[in-house]
């Protein structure tokens, strides 16, 4: 998924 | 999360640790870029604002937390504890070459034009060049002590773990960060030169490595 804008990783 | 991840999470608290205990021990900064420490400040500080906005897990909000106080705490020792025994002759690199392009990409090609997200993009491409003033003044001393060239191990394998991550997450659930893989990439090939010289002085028990 190009452009998710959450991010879960450090 | 998957072991990748995990394992390069761990390499990155490990480089962190190394670090932060080298000066703290030894009393010293010799031979250390406090510029890249700053730059590393400020990844943490621009790519860790969604502390207050959203919550992941507790494993995620621990990490960012004792990331963003050994970043700040290895900060502080370098310029104002142990500033004396800082080389900022040797330290010679101009940041702004560096925050300049990366502040003017981070406008420029980003999933969303909204605060959080430029900031987040700005952190990412920083974080790619950020150990750069660091390697060009152990190119310009021509020598780094072994436990520097341990922590830029741990550093540089964090990122090459994250990017058996990115390749897992592809493959597993389709998960595909296109500006965090290209910036890891690129992240992880300024890091080739100096594997290369770790794996061939450093780990032959030459101690100290000097660069030819």
């Amino acid at each position: 998924m190009i452009g998710q804008t959450s991010h879960d990783e450090l | 999360m998957n072991i990748f991840r995990l394992l390069g999470d761990m390499c990155h608290l490990v480089a962190i640790i190394i670090l932060f205990l080298k000066i703290w021990r030894s009393k010293s900064c010799a031979g250390i870029s406090g510029k890249s420490q700053v730059l590393f400040a400020l990844v943490f500080t621009t790519r860790y604002l969604d502390l207050f906005t959203s919550f992941i897990s507790v494993y995620n909000t621990v990490m960012k937390v004792v990331f963003l106080v050994l970043a700040y705490a290895t900060v502080y020792l370098i310029y104002l504890r142990f500033r004396s025994t800082y080389n900022s002759e040797s330290d010679s690199f101009r940041v702004e070459f560096l925050l300049v392009p990366v502040a003017g990409l981070s406008f420029l090609e980003n999933y969303a034009f909204a605060p959080l997200e430029i900031l987040w993009t700005f952190s990412i491409y920083l974080e790619s060049v950020a150990i750069l003033p660091q390697l060009f003044m152990i190119t310009k001393t021509g020598e780094a002590e072994s436990i520097t060239t341990h922590y830029l191990f741990f550093l540089g394998l964090y990122r090459a773990l994250y990017l058996a991550n990115w390749v897992w997450r592809y493959h597993t659930e389709g998960f595909f960060d296109q500006i965090a893989v290209v910036s890891g990439v690129v992240q992880t090939i300024f890091y080739c030169d100096f594997f290369y010289l770790y794996f061939t002085k450093v780990l032959r028990g030459s101690g100290k490595m000097t660069l030819p």
